[in-house]
């Protein structure tokens, strides 16, 4: 509810979030005039700190891959 | 290779799902993959369980993280059966593991693949049009703000944190893009999807790659 801790708490992150989509968007305007460059505003995680999302919803863990080559192409065809 | 493609056109790719506050992409990046790899096996297109996988993939932590390639290797090694969403429903929570006997009515993997594409994205435009949809994962820390457009900047390569599958991609404009599939419900991006530029392994698109064979 308004006033609560919870509120005044969230208020604030969403406000440091708004801040940096100004950022992130001027950043692509100006420095690189490049076509359809992506737009970033309030969505549903704008009330979110970025740690609370990373740590609620990036979720996927990374494991080193051999590269592709035409050598993994050619081996699939061996017996 | 066509200058635009995209598996949702062939009606093989299944609607957006929501992961909720369950950190378990990985888990339904696999899934969708294989959804998408028994349809274009002339299958009916159907939701599988990613509930099953969360609760099951033992080299995982359910919904605090995890691997979509260890979830690969637990698919092909066990060869369990993955049960439809309906008999196995999501319910963002991680739980103990429902076994399914082996003539139970599901789909295993026969095997599955997983490379690095970095620097060769010409190649991985080949391959999602050979192999079906791919998993991917990527840096997706700036999502949090992404409301539309393609992804140029704002992303790193090498800290990769989020699994998606890539269902196509556009190189009829001035940005070619990768169409991307995310788990995050459709009010998310472009109804549940986000573009990402070719050709410079923007968020790390093609660091981790992989796909599962039916």
């Amino acid at each position: 509810s308004a006033g609560s801790l919870q509120f005044i708490h969230k208020y604030h992150v969403f406000q440091q979030n708004v801040q940096r989509h100004e950022t992130m968007n001027l950043f692509s305007s100006n420095f690189w005039n490049e076509s359809g460059s992506a737009v970033y505003g309030i969505n549903q995680f704008s009330d979110m700190s970025p740690e609370v999302f990373r740590a609620t919803y990036l979720g996927s863990r990374s494991v080193q891959l051999p590269k592709y080559t035409l050598f993994s192409k050619n081996a699939k065809k061996l017996p | 290779l066509p200058p635009k493609f995209d598996w949702r056109d062939k009606n093989v790719v299944t609607p957006v799902r929501n992961q909720e506050s369950c950190g378990g992409c990985w888990a339904f990046s696999v899934v969708e993959s294989i959804e998408s790899s028994c349809a274009i096996k002339g299958r009916q297109l159907e939701l599988l369980s990613a509930q099953e996988v969360i609760d099951c993939s033992y080299r995982d932590a359910g919904c605090k993280g995890g691997s979509p390639i260890n979830a690969l290797i637990w698919l092909n090694q066990s060869k369990a059966k993955l049960v439809k969403e309906s008999v196995y429903p999501f319910n963002a929570k991680t739980g103990l593991c429902r076994y399914f006997s082996r003539s139970a009515l599901g789909v295993s993997i026969t095997g599955f693949k997983a490379y690095s594409f970095r620097y060769n994205e010409d190649v991985m435009m080949e391959k999602l049009l050979e192999w079906g949809p791919l998993v991917a994962v990527v840096d997706a820390v700036s999502w949090q703000d992404y409301l539309g457009g393609i992804i140029q900047h704002h992303c790193s390569q090498g800290q990769s944190n989020h699994a998606v599958v890539i269902t196509g991609y556009d190189a009829t404009g001035d940005t070619p893009y990768w169409i991307v599939r995310n788990s995050w419900g459709t009010k998310w991006g472009v109804d549940g999807y986000v573009y990402i530029k070719m050709g410079k392994n923007v968020c790390g698109i093609a660091d981790s790659v992989a796909v599962a064979f039916v």
